[in-house]
């Protein structure tokens, strides 16, 4: 992009290239596009207004973001669930959360809420030792709902701050699985009021467009209160977030930039903005 | 889909016989923001306009079928001599085991896809050592011992062991010694851009000498799919590729991206995450999939 001196017929098509490579989109590259046209972005270098119509399209939404629940009350835990398609990185992100969160003093707790893949219960284990944590945990083939009920009395009792539910992979075409996720949303809001109170949707950033119809299916789904975006240490950009960010309204909470416990951090859209044409 | 939005552009036309320049780009314009939508890579996508071009021209609109119908047709012939002839066959050492070597990125499906191959040489009375040689993941290990008690099959146990390359070596001598049919390696999941892990990878694959290599990689996986193809075929050599998670709705263009950037065939495909979910590629199921 940065090549690129002015914006005409020829070098449109190679902004238009760049846009793509990054997993882009055709809506949103046709909105990018469109915006270059009416001469937005500011007046400087085509890469310049390209990567600030980018980041007004995040910041400015086309619909405005489902409002988060109150926190839990006083004493309660605060019911995280960490959900979304197979093998997006849902349990290394609920083992990275749980040390930021102790990191800034939080008690925090896991449930292994995935009763059905082989060694699931066992990898969330490794998670809770690393970090020190308690884990409620079932045998494969248990009734999810189960481990979320016994999770969130044990979080009660032992005064945990925070509760991490990692849920089994689904695809969002699998209506019995959405419906069992759907359902395990209700049996944690019929125990605790208001939970739970995060819903984290795990993005896999080497996933091309089938990512926005993850959003809007989870998103239609559970009423997701936030995202996580996994995997940017690779060469993918993830530029799909763009699209998915402007449609849903959802914020970014973390990135995943790597398989280490520390390899979780803030999300910052400028600097993901920036990062999209390196 | 694709067919619908065909016939807009040449609903409007009032000329008959063949497809003049101005259509024949209204209609490569229509395909190739149909391939972009499905993920189909942008370069990979451009050389494929280019190709088809000569097809489109050539189209008569007197003809029998419908302008609309004969493109889309054109498209996907074209998609299928791409991605190959029928789904190639699984490699068959001429004798002595057959090993095969599953590589790819964190999370696409290799433990689960070695799994299912183990129980579909299973069904046909072949006897699997399953070699878990991941020793990075939590819990990869036991994942793998017990998707082989589910297939059937025997784990190499690699329980305690630290070295993924020494794995490999203990796993193919066993499956030699004891006379295996097909011993079957699962690796750590990798970014091809980390050059360690991807040195460690042409390492296993050198004690290993697999007879087969195959990139396990995810359906929806995006514009990346050219340098994952790219990266991996070069570093270890592949000789097909796995495309996982087709049970969802991803359009799939990866598959088109993989097959021209490394030239190796889609051998089989993932459709479930039980271990009886496991299907050959069929091309043409493939090209109407991508063209939506
Ligand atoms: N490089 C890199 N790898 C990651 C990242 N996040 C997760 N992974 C890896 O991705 C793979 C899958 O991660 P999991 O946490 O098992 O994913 P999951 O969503 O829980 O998978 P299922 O429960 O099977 O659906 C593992 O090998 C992780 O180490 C990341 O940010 N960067
Ligand atoms: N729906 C569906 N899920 C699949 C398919 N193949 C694998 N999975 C699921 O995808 C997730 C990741 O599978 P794994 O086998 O752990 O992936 P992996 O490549 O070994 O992951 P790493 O070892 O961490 O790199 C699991 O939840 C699997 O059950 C498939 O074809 N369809
Ligand atoms: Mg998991
Ligand atoms: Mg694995």
């Amino acid at each position: 992009l940065s090549g690129i001196s002015r914006i005409d017929p020829e070098s449109i098509g190679d902004i238009e290239e760049a846009l793509y490579m990054a997993d882009i989109g055709p809506v949103t590259v046709e909105a990018v596009l469109e915006a270059l046209r009416r001469g937005e972005g500011g007046g400087e270098s085509p890469a310049v207004r390209v990567r600030a119509i980018l980041l007004s399209l995040m910041e400015h939404p086309a619909q405005s973001p489902p409002v988060k629940g109150q926190g839990p009350p006083e004493g309660e835990p605060e019911v995280i669930f960490l959900v979304g398609v197979n093998g997006a990185g849902k349990t290394t992100t609920a083992g990275k959360l749980a040390s930021r969160l102790a990191s800034e003093g939080r008690k925090v707790m896991f449930a292994a809420a995935d009763t059905f893949r082989a060694a699931a219960g066992e990898q969330v284990e490794v998670w809770a030792e690393r970090n020190g944590c308690h884990i409620v945990r079932h045998q494969e083939g248990a009734d999810p709902g189960a481990v979320v009920f016994d999770a969130i009395a044990s979080a009660r009792a032992r005064g945990a701050d925070v509760l991490l539910v990692d849920t089994a992979g689904r695809l969002h075409t699998k209506k019995n699985l959405m419906a069992e996720l759907i359902k395990l949303c209700r049996v944690a809001g019929r125990q605790l009021p208001g939970a739970p109170h995060e819903i984290l949707l795990v993005l896999d950033a080497t996933s091309g467009q089938n990512a926005l119809a993850q959003v809007r299916e989870f998103g239609s789904a559970l009423g997701v209160t936030g995202l996580v975006v996994t995997k940017l240490d690779g060469s993918a950009k993830g530029g799909v977030l763009i699209g998915a960010v402007h449609e849903s309204g959802l914020p970014v909470r973390w990135i995943g930039v790597g398989e280490g416990i520390d390899d979780l951090i803030p999300f910052d859209a400028k600097a993901f903005t920036d990062a999209l044409f390196e | 889909g694709l067919r619908d939005r065909l016939t807009g552009i040449f609903r409007d036309i009032r000329s008959r016989g063949v497809l003049g320049e101005r259509e024949v780009d209204a209609a490569l314009r229509e395909i190739r923001l149909a391939l972009l939508e499905a993920d189909v890579n942008f370069k990979v996508a451009k050389d494929f306009i280019a190709r088809i071009r000569g097809d489109i021209i050539g189209i008569d609109q007197a003809a029998h079928l419908d302008p609309s119908q004969q493109v889309v047709k054109a498209v996907q012939a074209a998609l299928v001599e791409l991605m190959g002839g029928r789904g190639a066959e699984l490699e068959k050492a001429s004798s002595g085991v057959t090993t095969v070597m599953l590589v790819g990125l964190q999370g696409s499906g290799k433990t689960t896809s070695a799994g299912k191959l183990a129980l579909r040489l299973r069904k046909r009375g072949l006897r699997v050592l399953l070699a878990p040689a991941d020793v990075a993941r939590p819990a990869a290990i036991l994942q793998l011992k017990r998707l082989a008690e589910l297939a059937g099959a025997d784990a190499f146990d690699s329980e305690g062991m630290k070295d993924p390359v020494a794995i490999v070596r203990s796993a193919v001598e066993r499956a030699k010694r004891e006379h295996y049919d097909y011993c079957i390696v699962d690796t750590a999941g990798r970014m091809q851009v980390d050059e360690a892990l991807m040195d460690e990878l042409r390492l296993m694959k050198e004690a290993a000498l697999p007879h087969e290599v195959l990139l396990v990689a995810d359906a929806m996986t995006g514009q990346e799919a050219v340098n994952l193809g790219e990266a991996f075929g070069e570093a270890v050599g592949l000789t097909g590729v796995m495309l996982t998670k087709m049970d969802g709705d991803a359009r799939g263009g990866a598959a088109v991206s993989l097959r021209a950037v490394t030239g190796v065939p889609i051998k089989l495909v993932g459709v479930g995450e039980k271990l009886d979910a496991l299907e050959e590629f069929h091309p043409e199921r493939m090209a109407s999939r991508i063209l939506g």
